[in-house]
C-alpha cells in the first residue's frame, strides 16, 4: 500500500522540483516502485525527467477533472521503477476550475486511489503557492516533505506554511504529518546558510533531516539534459546528498 | 502621471522581490517619487523594506476588496521618496475571493488610480503564479519587467509567460508591453549562466537589458536587516548592478 509524500513550500525556487526528481530517482534505485505526480503547471518535474510534450497528452489536469485514470496517465521514465504523471500549462486552468467543483479539495486524493496498490511511494511535486493544487496534494498526502532554501525569505515563509498545514489537518486530513524538512542550496562559503540552518534546527529539532543538500552547479545543469542529477553525474556532491536523503526518508518510514 | 511597472514571472525564486525592492530604491535615490505595491501574500517586499507587522494592518488585500484607499494604505520607508503598500498572508485569501467578484481583473487597477498623480513610478511585486493577483497586476500595469534567473527551468517558463502576456493584452490591457527582461543571479564561474544568457538574448534581443545582476551573497543578506541591498552595502556588485538597471529602466522610459 503506497505511502504518499507531498513536496511543498509556497516560497518559490527553494528546490521542490529538484528534491522531488532526485529523491524519487534515489528511492527507485533502492528497488522501491515510485510514482512522481507533477502537480505544478510549470511542468518542471516532467521536463527534468525527460518527458517530451508528445507524452504529456494525459496528465495531472485530466486526473483532477476525472477525465482519465492515474494508471493510464502514468508514463515510464529512463529510470527503472520510476513512473511520472506529467503536467502541462493546462493545469494552470485547474486552479480556477476547482473553485466551483464538488469535492474540490479531495479530487487528487480520489484520483490516486487506483495507484496505491501498484507503487510503494507516490511523490507529489507542488507549485509555489498555497492554492487549490497544493491543497489537493496536502489532502492526498500521508506526509509532507518541506524543502527549505538556506535564505532569509525562505525562513520567513516557514511559519505561514506550518499554520496552513495545521488548518489542513483540522479541516481535511487529520493524519497529515511533516515527515521532515530538508535544507537546500546550503553554501558553506557564506554565513547566511549556517545562520538559517541553526535557526531552523533550533525551532524544529529532529524534524530537520541530518542530510543537507549543498549548492552544486551540476544539479542545475542536469534538467537541460532531461535527466536527474543522479543520472547526469552520480558522483557530484548534490547527487550524493540526495542518495543520503533517500536513505534517511526510508529509514523514517520504516521507523514510523 | 505615474507609470505603473509590474515585476512578474511565475517561476519561483528568480529575483522578483529583490529586483522590486532594489530597483525602487535606486529610482527613489535619483529623485523619483516611487510607490512599491506588495502583491505577494508572502509579504517579502514588505519585510525587505523593514515594514513591521504592526504597520501592515491596511495593505494590498484591503485595496483589492476596496475597503481602503491606496493613499491611506501606503506607508513610508527608510528611503526618502519610496513608499510601500504592504501585504500580509491575508492576501492569499484574495485569490479565492476574487473569483466571484465583479471586475475581478481590474480591482487593483481601479484601486491605484488615486496614486497616479502622487507618484512618478508605481512598481508591483508579483507572486510566483499566473493567478488572479498577477492578472490584476498585469491589467493595472503600463509595462512589465521580467526578472529571469540564469537557470534552465527559468528559461522553460519564459514561453508560457510570454503567451500569457499576449492573452492579457488581447482581453484586458491592449497597451501592455514588456519594458524589459533582466538576467539575475548570473554566476560567471559556471557555463550554464552564460548559455542561458546567450539563449535569451538570441530570442529576445534588445528586450533584454544590458545590465546583468550577478549572484552576490550581500543581496541575500540584506533582507534579514530589513534593508535593501543599496542601503545594506551600496558598494557591492549587486547594488551597483541595480543602480545601473535603474538608469537603464529610466532611460527606456524617457525614450518611449
Ligand atoms: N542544490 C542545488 N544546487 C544548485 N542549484 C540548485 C539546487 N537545487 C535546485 N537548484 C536550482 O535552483 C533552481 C530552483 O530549484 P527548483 O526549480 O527545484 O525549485 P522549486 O522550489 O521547485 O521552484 P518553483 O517554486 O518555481 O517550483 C533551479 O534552477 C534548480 O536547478
Ligand atoms: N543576485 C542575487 N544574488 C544572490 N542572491 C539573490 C540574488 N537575487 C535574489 N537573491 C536571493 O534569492 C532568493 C530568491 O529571490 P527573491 O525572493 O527575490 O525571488 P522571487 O522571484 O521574488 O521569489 P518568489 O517566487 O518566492 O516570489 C532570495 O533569498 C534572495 O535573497
Ligand atoms: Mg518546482
Ligand atoms: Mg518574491
Amino acid at each position: 500500500h503506497a505511502r504518499i509524500l507531498a513536496i511543498a513550500n509556497q516560497k518559490g525556487g527553494v528546490g521542490k522540483t529538484t528534491t522531488a526528481i532526485n529523491l524519487a530517482t534515489a528511492m527507485a534505485a533502492t528497488g522501491q516502485r515510485v510514482l512522481l505526480v507533477d502537480a505544478d503547471p510549470q511542468g518542471n518535474a516532467s521536463t527534468g525527467l525527460g518527458i517530451p510534450p508528445a507524452k504529456r497528452t494525459i496528465g495531472t489536469y485530466e486526473l483532477i477533472l476525472a477525465e482519465a485514470g492515474v494508471l493510464e496517465a502514468a508514463v515510464t521514465t529512463e529510470i527503472p521503477g520510476l513512473d511520472v504523471v506529467p503536467s502541462t500549462v493546462d493545469l494552470s486552468g485547474a486552479e480556477l476550475d476547482l473553485v466551483t467543483m464538488d469535492n474540490r479539495a479531495h479530487r487528487l486524493r480520489d484520483a490516486l486511489q487506483p495507484a496505491v496498490s501498484q507503487y510503494d511511494y507516490i511523490l507529489i511535486d507542488c507549485p509555489p503557492s498555497l492554492g487549490l493544487l497544493t491543497l489537493n496534494a496536502m489532502v492526498a498526502a500521508d506526509a509532507l516533505l518541506v524543502p527549505l532554501q538556506c535564505e532569509f525569505y525562505a525562513l520567513e515563509g516557514l511559519s505561514h506554511l506550518l499554520r496552513t498545514i495545521e488548518r489542513v489537518r483540522e479541516s481535511f486530513n487529520p493524519t497529515l504529518e511533516i515527515q521532515g524538512v530538508v535544507l537546500t542550496m546550503f553554501d558553506k562559503r557564506n554565513n547566511l546558510s549556517g545562520q538559517v540552518a541553526d535557526d531552523v534546527r533550533g525551532h524544529l529539532g529532529d524534524k530537520v533531516y541530518a542530510t543537507v543538500i549543498p549548492r552544486n552547479v551540476r544539479i542545475s545543469e542536469a534538467p537541460s539534459f532531461g535527466k536527474p542529477a543522479l543520472l547526469y553525474d552520480h558522483t557530484c556532491s548534490g547527487s550524493q546528498a540526495y542518495i543520503d536523503l533517500a536513505r534517511e526518508v526510508l529509514r523514517r518510514e520504516r521507523d514510523r
